[in-house]
């Protein structure tokens, strides 16, 4: 029963707030030009450590979509695919990047947006219908009738919102055990000696955003992020294309927080309670000896908050 | 206007819009 | 909170990851974690000179006109600030149809203001600042700018800076180009 009341208070909270007031008072919005190289603008985001960015057409004046890892990922597809193309990628620019998703068939990213007065509830909603994870708040300049990116809302912002203003987070105390959240099923899970070239594939034919590292004996040990290819591109190391994920790891920068394990007795209260303390995009749920039962990623958590 | 200075071919420029109640600083990479 | 078992994983913080990697293969212990060097962005208010100022706005005109920007023409009491206007009119969204001249949709203006200001922050060291100064249309009838309240300016202050921004991008790299 407190479970059914706190989603009908966290619904109702989404539909009476609206993006724009998720927004600081004062904030930044970093936009690329579309003319950029795509190592520039590597470089850019992870000297911002950010992820993603919007881009910007100055020949049109207008907004052409979200600079993300999945573009990332495509590039370093396209050199596994032709690898005597290292000049083509390495003065690949933004706008390219339309044409080397249509030489990997890599589907066209659909550019979902909305206006920062729209609810959240409908921002989830278009996020979780097209799996992005997140979603541009575009406004018209009254003036030109060009767009405004007024900022890029993600879902980790969104969760951390409600777990930041709703209290009735804190009665959502069923276990994990009873709610259908998650995947726990056919989760595919690799080795640390595994090529990171087939690890990357299948964040691709799986569309995940990452992908778990297991022992032996199905121990979790680690996991490769969509992130991580950033990294990997900076490093120059996608050229190794025989280069383990475990090497690939080696990269990572120091400030990575860590992989977050969670068990089946845990709850969304607490669940969203480190969210609101920590950056954290999933949980890996795990046993008590540590074994990989499964993953709840922040998709997870809002189609249950919202459809459940 | 705010300005970086030119490195690797790259540009940032930046200025600070008051968008309804709120302030963003929007940050434009250009290339050379 | 109630007590709660999520945790993180130990084997997966890069100083331990690398260790027991390098522990299995010690010819890895050169391969170096991608520093994403937080070195902090600098910015300045516009662009500084140390040239002669009547020097810097040779070189601004001299910018704008390789550029096709106009201006006003300098008043004996405001020499040191330029009043722009510059054409903008961004290429045609739609894919223009065989043998369709470009349809330019004169509802909206095409004309950016700016106004570019030099200052003195000190002796022989200078700043040049540039200012978006509002948007006009080769249309006179679309001139006039409407007088609005404040709370109206409150509702409408929607304008992207982005057109702004490119064409000072292109301003400082014509006058980096030419100096």
């Amino acid at each position: 029963r407190d479970q059914q009341i706190a989603l009908k208070a966290i619904r109702s909270f989404l539909q009476s707030k609206n993006s724009f007031d998720v927004l600081p008072v004062s904030y930044r919005l970093i936009v690329f030009e579309t003319s950029l190289l795509v190592k520039r603008a590597l470089n850019i985001l992870l000297q911002n450590s950010i992820v993603s960015a919007p881009l910007w057409n100055s020949k049109t004046s207008r907004f052409a979509g979200l600079l993300t890892s999945s573009d990332f990922i495509n590039v370093i597809q396209y050199y596994s695919q032709n690898p005597d193309q290292f000049q083509f990628v390495d003065n690949l620019t933004l706008d390219g990047l339309r044409d080397v998703e249509k030489a990997i068939g890599a589907p066209q990213l659909e550019t979902i947006s909305i206006h920062p007065f729209k609810s959240l509830y409908e921002a989830c909603v278009k996020m979780i219908e097209s799996s992005a994870r997140r979603i541009p708040l575009i406004d018209e300049d009254e003036k030109t009738h060009r767009e405004i990116v007024v900022s890029v809302l993600t879902q980790y912002r969104i969760l951390k919102f409600v777990s930041m203003n709703c209290r009735e987070t804190k009665i959502l105390l069923q276990p994990l055990s009873e709610l259908k959240v998650g995947t726990t099923t056919n989760l595919s899970a690799v080795k640390l000696e595994t090529p990171v070239m087939d690890v990357i594939h299948l964040l691709i034919s799986q569309s995940v955003s990452s992908v778990p590292i297991v022992d032996d004996q199905d121990k979790l040990i680690n996991v490769y992020e969509a992130v991580d290819v950033l990294s990997l591109i900076k490093g120059g190391m996608y050229t190794d294309l025989s280069l383990s994920v475990g090497e690939a790891l080696i990269k990572r920068s120091d400030d990575f927080e860590g992989v977050y394990t969670c068990t089946l007795e845990d709850n969304l209260c607490v669940i969203l309670e480190t969210i609101r303390k920590s950056r954290l995009h999933r949980l890996f749920i795990v046993d008590t000896a540590g074994k990989l039962i499964g993953v709840i990623t922040l998709s997870d958590i809002l189609k249950y908050l919202l459809f459940d | 206007l705010a300005t970086t200075s030119i490195k690797h071919n790259t540009l940032a420029v930046a200025s600070v819009i008051r968008y309804k109640r709120k302030y963003v600083t929007q940050i434009l990479y250009a290339p050379l | 909170t109630p007590n709660s078992t999520i945790a993180i994983l130990p084997s997966s913080l890069p100083q331990i990851h690398r260790a027991y990697m390098v522990q299995s293969y010690p010819e890895l212990a050169s391969v170096q974690p991608v520093v994403t060097k937080k070195s902090k962005t600098r910015w300045h208010f516009g662009i500084r000179s140390r040239s002669y100022p009547l020097d810097v706005m040779c070189e601004i005109y001299r910018a704008l006109k390789n550029l096709g920007a106009e201006w006003v023409r300098p008043s004996e009491e405001e020499l040191w600030t330029i009043k722009v206007r510059w054409k903008y009119s961004p290429v045609a969204q739609k894919e223009k149809k065989e043998g369709q001249e470009e349809e330019t949709d004169d509802s909206v203006p095409d004309l950016m203001k700016m106004q570019i200001q030099l200052f003195q922050l000190e002796p022989n060291n200078y700043l040049v600042d540039f200012k978006f100064d509002g948007w006009e249309s080769k249309r006179k009838d679309l001139e006039e700018e409407p007088v609005v309240d404040d709370e109206e300016q409150e509702q409408i202050s929607s304008f992207s800076a982005y057109p702004f921004l490119h064409l000072a991008t292109k301003l400082i790299m014509e006058l980096a180009v030419n100096s």
